[in-house]
């Protein structure tokens, strides 16, 4: 019996093959609109496969948006497979995700570190690294939020391969960001970096590795911008990123994309990463919330 | 499952601790950096305003335990045995395969 989205259950944690399998089921049930790249392979070869969002056109404005960089945060990829089906579905019933649309592309990577995601589910649940091997030291992987050419090697970061965050040898050392950075450069008309990470409730901006201001500070933390931002659901607040050098949104920024966020999901003060399955739905609902209000704003101040 | 053989011989427990001010971070990001404690900070210690939250195994948990009261810093039990939490979530994904 073929399957359809409406039996993949969006309120429990899936397997990355299961995952996998529900990219395809949704670009065959909305194939009028969704399509599935694969933009590189993993450090284990395993696929990165990107939810293309399009309506037509050449090259359009594009949004892009990740989940999973960081392995153990699991309420992040299945909040991404509910925001998949939420974005295909909301196609000409929602009036301002049409309208988006209409006009502009969405690029969704589901699982931006599929090794290590395999891992949290055999082997460590805590597993938050890639799975690549370091030359000279018996500790695997790098953290591939340390890893982007923006301030690389900088404060927040450590060279101890055996650390949580070490930085990696050099820059974009990490395939599963290569990976990413050649998909947005050979793009060239993306306008909007949105990555999901968890947890502590708070949308960040940069910058992560120097502690100055972004030039567009003013728009990026308006007032206006954060109260639609935020209804009584969400409760982000707007804050400097920790001090964290060769992060994502710091690398998308300095290459040009204005509105660069990092979402961290809910922190109910209980269970940390261990976010039971039952607040999946909340935490992609109230998230939903957020990230709408960017894109629309996106949508609306092309530059 | 975290090696589930080195989580049965120790209850790993997350604690999260509440800084008031920088000198309470500052002693946080050198106990960060004391790494035969094998402390997984689940949140850095980054400014007071955030709650740090902190994996330790538990052969290490009285040691740290005692390092935070030494210094009047306050702390609650975020996780009290992460292998019950663990097993809580496989039991939920397997319930949901059926």
């Amino acid at each position: 019996r073929e399957r359809t989205t409406s039996t993949f259950n969006y309120g429990t944690y899936h397997s990355l093959d299961d995952i996998y399998a529900e990219l395809d089921h949704l670009a065959y049930e909305y194939s009028d609109i969704v399509s599935k790249l694969e933009i590189g392979r993993s450090y284990e070869n395993r696929p990165l496969y990107v939810l293309k969002f399009s309506t037509g056109g050449r090259n359009r404005r594009a949004i892009w948006i990740d989940a999973g960089i960081h392995s153990r945060e699991w309420v992040t990829q299945a909040s991404a497979v509910w925001m998949a089906k939420k974005i295909a579905s909301s196609y000409g019933q929602d009036p301002s995700i049409t309208s988006l649309l209409d006009n502009m592309d969405i690029f969704l990577l589901t699982v931006t570190n599929p090794d290590g995601y395999v891992f949290t589910h055999t082997t460590n649940r805590m597993w938050r690294k890639t799975r690549s091997r370091n030359q000279g030291s018996l500790c695997i992987g790098v953290d591939p939020n340390r890893n982007w050419d923006a301030g690389f090697g900088g404060p927040g970061a450590s060279n101890n391969p055996c650390s949580e965050s070490y930085h990696g040898p050099r820059a974009n050392s990490e395939v599963e960001v290569q990976s990413v950075v050649n998909f947005i450069e050979n793009h060239g008309n993306i306008q909007a970096f949105i990555t999901l990470h968890s947890y502590s409730q708070l949308l960040m901006y940069p910058y992560g590795y120097k502690c100055t201001q972004p030039a567009d500070h003013v728009e990026l933390v308006r007032p206006e911008l954060k109260s639609l931002l935020c209804s009584p659901l969400c409760l982000f607040s707007l804050s400097l990123s920790d001090q964290a050098s060769g992060g994502s949104i710091d690398w998308s920024y300095d290459y040009g994309i204005k509105y660069s966020f990092a979402f961290e999901l809910r922190d109910t003060g209980r269970y940390g990463f261990l976010l039971p399955a039952s607040q999946i739905i909340p935490t992609a609902q109230e998230t939903w919330l957020g990230l709408k209000k960017i894109m629309e704003h996106v949508r609306d101040n092309p530059y | 499952t975290v090696s589930a053989d080195l989580m049965f011989s120790c209850r790993h427990q997350v604690l999260r601790i509440k800084t008031r001010n920088e000198e309470e971070v500052k002693q946080l990001q050198l106990l960060e950096s004391l790494e035969h404690l094998e402390l997984d900070f689940w949140t850095s210690p980054s400014s007071p305003a955030l709650p740090v939250d902190v994996r330790i195994p538990a052969n290490n948990v009285q040691a740290v335990k005692a390092i935070l009261e030494s210094h009047g810093i306050e702390y609650s039990i975020l996780i009290e045995d992460l292998q019950v939490v663990l097993d809580q979530e496989k039991r939920d994904m397997a319930d949901s395969q059926q």
